[in-house]
């Protein structure tokens, strides 16, 4: 997780 | 971004682009499990909601904008336009047996419980299993368009490169998600029945047929 709640994968 | 990721989503865009253009070109969906294309779409729309929240990247927001599109182009084909194509009778798995446990799963075993954060967990199990319908209907009828291997050949290697890319990740980057990670060993074991089929048999030039 990069911020809580945010993923950067597909 | 990895090599490993980037062929994974290749592949996957390969794998929903092939399915699309199976359907269009001979104008019929024989074969093909509406069930798991409604997960599909299930499993996208619950993953990418925050496309209406946070802006990752161009690619990152493209690529969802594409997933989401094709998904539900591809429902449009299989229950509206080419609806008659459509072989219900053996596309009869039972999706609930899916869903409810997916659905609890995702409320006992998350990163935190916020409503995005439970459905982006539901979308990462479900997805998991969405291609169990589409497996269920080849097993039932016995047989497989060659077209539609290719399609699931690709759809079963986009997330087979994903376990690659999270060892990339963890070795380069530190960063581990435990759902992702299991969930995608699932998804992908799921597939090795189909990936030796496909691998001795439709690249040998065979047809692919099950022992009915």
């Amino acid at each position: 997780l990069l911020v809580l709640g945010e993923h950067d994968e597909l | 971004m990895n090599v490993f990721r980037l062929t994974g989503d290749l592949s996957h865009l390969a794998a929903i682009i092939i399915l699309l253009l199976k359907i269009w070109k001979t104008r019929s969906c024989a074969g093909i499990s509406g069930k798991s294309q409604i997960l599909f779409a299930v499993v996208f729309t619950s993953r990418y909601l925050d496309l209406l929240t946070s802006f990752i990247s161009l690619y990152n927001t493209s690529m969802k904008v594409i997933y989401i599109g094709c998904a539900y182009a591809t429902l449009y084909f299989v229950y509206m336009k080419f609806k008659a194509t459509y072989d219900g009778n053996h596309d009869t798995f039972r999706v609930e047996f899916l869903l409810v446990p997916v659905g609890g799963l995702s409320f006992l075993v998350n990163h935190d419980f916020s409503p995005l954060e439970i459905l982006w967990t539901f979308s990462i199990y479900l997805e998991s299993v969405a291609i169990l319908p589409q497996l269920f209907m080849i097993s039932k009828t016995g047989e497989a368009e060659t077209i539609t291997t290719h399609y699931l050949f690709f759809l079963g290697l986009y997330r087979a490169l994903y376990l690659f890319n999270w060892i990339w990740r963890f070795y380069f980057e530190g960063f581990f998600d435990m759902i992702a990670i299991v969930a995608g060993l699932v998804q992908t074991i799921l597939y090795c029945d189909f990936f030796y089929l496909y691998i001795t048999k439709v690249l040998k030039g065979k047809k692919l047929s099950l022992p009915a």
